[in-house]
């Protein structure tokens, strides 16, 4: 289904995004 | 508390994309995050799709947090 595809992919992205946040945040004094 | 956090760290993230302070993100605010973050231009854009629930081309506090929401708790499971 390639819609499933996208949605999952959308998400791995979105966890991507958030966790570079995240790391920046901790990651600069 | 889980909650609390959430919403604390969602604040704290859309202001980091809403440099201007204008209380919504547009795709440049996202793009823009491009020098900071290890992400493809590309990457910013899908992520802008994806959390801008009615594609009105505007992120809202809320679109945000509820995107950012589903994030952080798929992730403390």
């Amino acid at each position: 289904d390639p819609n499933m595809k996208a949605g999952a992919t959308s998400e791995g992205v979105l966890a991507n995004f958030f966790n570079s946040l995240l790391s920046k945040k901790t990651g600069s004094p | 508390p889980g909650q609390l956090d959430m919403l604390k760290k969602a604040q704290e993230f859309f202001q980091t994309c809403d440099t201007e302070g204008k209380g919504f993100i547009a795709k440049k605010d996202m793009q823009r995050l491009h020098n900071e973050l290890p992400l493809s231009l590309e990457d910013l854009e899908d992520v802008f799709d994806t959390l801008d629930a009615d594609g009105n081309g505007f992120l809202t506090p809320e679109e945000f947090t509820s995107g950012f929401s589903h994030f952080f708790f798929s992730q403390n499971n």
